[in-house]
């Protein structure tokens, strides 16, 4: 199954 | 101390309760530009952004930052208590252990007085950047919950396709498939009718539907919705409110194996 990123590495990544 | 008074103490209610099934524990970062809300779900799958601005209320007074680290849970049980017309005023000191709410008839002489205790949430706020989406697309709120609703019967997550023919719902399960395109459309007699799609490229993302119809509880504070869309990156989407405020939920993509 597709797996969903983790908006908090997004977040804070960016 | 903060005073915050909100003329409709059900902007208020409908916030809280878009908000809080995604959310339990959360700051309310008062300042002199408003109260802010930032939270993550526990999956850390979706984030939720509110921002009611100091004009939202009058009068407004927020002399230094406070953080009110609230349960939504309690607060929902007591915004229970205000009536939909009520005047809601939000009190608290400057190093608070309560935040207190007063509900206000407009017709009648009722005052009524709650308190919530106050939590220590220890939350990091995220950067969250400016973002140029491949595709904004801006829709009636109630035709984006219907589709979302109508789409998670057959499956779990929706492909959302944006494309110079319009923008193209589509998901896939068990018992078969759906798909809804809309295209760009101007109604001159009711303008919240609107579809109004800017894409400067294309953009194909899958999410997860739970979330949307999780979002969609927000439908009831404003006429449309944004979806802002850019490959590889979350969905925006958001409801505006009244004097600038707004209501911003963050969904991270689905990404194939």
């Amino acid at each position: 199954a597709p797996f969903q990123r983790d908006l908090y590495n997004y977040f804070i990544q960016s | 101390m903060l005073e915050a008074r909100l003329e409709q103490a059900n902007l208020f209610k409908k916030v809280v309760d878009a908000i809080k099934d995604l959310v339990q524990d959360c700051n309310f970062d008062c300042n002199d530009s408003g109260i802010a809300l930032q939270a993550m779900d526990n999956s850390h799958v979706a984030l939720v952004s509110m921002m009611l601005r100091s004009e939202s209320f009058a009068p407004f007074r927020c002399d230094r930052n406070i953080a009110l680290g609230i349960n939504l849970t309690s607060l929902t049980k007591v915004l229970k208590c205000a009536q939909s017309d009520d005047i809601l005023t939000l009190k608290a000191e400057d190093a608070p252990d309560v935040v207190e709410l007063v509900f206000e008839s407009a017709e009648s002489d009722r005052i009524s007085e709650y308190s919530i205790k106050l939590m220590d949430i220890d939350q990091e706020h995220l950067g969250i950047p400016e973002t140029d989406y491949g595709a904004t697309i801006s829709m009636p709120a109630a035709e984006f919950q219907r589709i979302c609703r109508d789409l998670i019967a057959l499956s779990e997550s929706v492909s959302i396709e944006c494309s110079k023919e319009g923008v193209k719902f589509a998901c896939q399960g068990d018992i078969g498939s759906g798909a809804v395109t809309l295209r760009q459309h101007t109604n001159v007699d009711k303008p919240e009718m609107n579809v109004e799609i800017n894409m400067s490229e294309p953009v194909s993302l899958t999410f997860s539907l739970k979330y949307l119809v999780n979002f969609c509880k927000a439908s009831g504070l404003s006429n449309q919705v944004r979806l802002c869309l850019s490959n590889e990156v979350p969905l925006l989407v958001e409801y505006s409110l009244a004097n600038n405020s707004h209501l911003r939920f963050y969904l991270a993509p689905k990404i194939g194996d």
